[in-house]
């Protein structure tokens, strides 16, 4: 099983 | 006051097709550097962003920067009513609650409005530093599309490798395993079909096929696609929207657990 990443964790919030 | 006018307004539908399975609303946003768009699709794995530039309008009307929220089905919905042929038009007034899609045949006989509802949405906007990528990918859109349709057939999640051989394309399931490597092609009658593998390091990275799927929505857009690629980073998916911009898919690796 993979482990999904979130595109939350690679970009900053602006 | 907004005033969009696009000649080529099949690019608008193409636009709203490629989009509309992978984020249900999002704000449209208005300024003098264009007509754009960024969203995530609802679990936070993928990111749509989307810049048609004024220049590319015959013409550009926004007096002040505007957001509008739209339910990209319903705005589909609207879309798929104006003609292939059709020039489209985009209108709303600022502080409005409606955008209005003008639909004005070729020959001018036929004009249509459809006024829809927009939404107030609370998104966020993410900032995406330019990166070096690691290997550039350059093909021909619909071999792409081919190459994820023909993968989601035998396994959910397909692994990138760019080497100095080619590039690789890999997934395995229940039944078995495929590959498909392809590599680099430039001696081509047409620029469009060429293959260009751009190596400064080699990389191999895991993605869900159902995200890749979804993002060859984009192949009417555009005869090539760019696919770019950085150890530990979001690949980075896109269409080229004629001359006046981009749709640009970024989607979050897996790891092994």
């Amino acid at each position: 099983p993979d482990k999904q990443f979130d595109i939350t964790l690679f970009y900053k919030d602006l | 006051m907004l005033e969009l006018r696009l000649v080529q307004g099949s690019l608008l539908k193409k636009v709203l097709e490629s989009i509309k399975d992978l984020v249900n609303d999002a704000n449209f946003d208005c300024s003098s550097t264009g007509f754009s768009l960024q969203a995530m699709d609802s679990s936070h794995v993928a990111l749509v962003s989307l810049l048609l530039r004024s220049e590319g309008f015959e013409h550009y009307r926004c007096d002040r920067n505007l957001s509008m929220g739209m339910n990209l089905g319903n705005m589909s919905k609207m879309l798929k009513c104006a003609g292939n042929d059709d020039i489209i038009t985009i209108k709303a007034d600022d502080g409005g609650d409606t955008v209005t899609f003008m639909f004005e045949s070729p020959t001018q006989d036929k004009i249509a409005d459809f006024e829809m509802k927009l939404m107030d949405i609370d998104s966020e906007h993410l900032g995406i530093p330019d990166a070096e990528y690691h290997s550039i990918v350059r093909m021909p859109s619909s071999e792409f599309q081919r190459i994820c349709k023909d993968l989601s057939t035998i396994g959910d999640t397909v692994v990138i490798s760019v080497t100095k051989e080619g590039v690789k394309f890999s997934t395995a399931g229940d039944i078995g395993t495929a590959n498909i490597v392809l590599r680099q092609n430039t001696t081509v009658d047409k620029p469009e079909d060429a293959i260009v593998i751009e190596m400064n390091e080699p990389v191999s990275l895991s993605f869900a096929l159902r995200y890749m799927n979804s993002f060859t929505k984009a192949t009417p857009l555009s005869d090539t696609v760019t696919i770019s690629l950085s150890s530990e980073l979001p690949v980075v998916v896109e269409y080229k929207v004629a001359e006046m911009g981009y749709i640009r898919y970024y989607l979050a690796p897996k790891i092994e657990e």
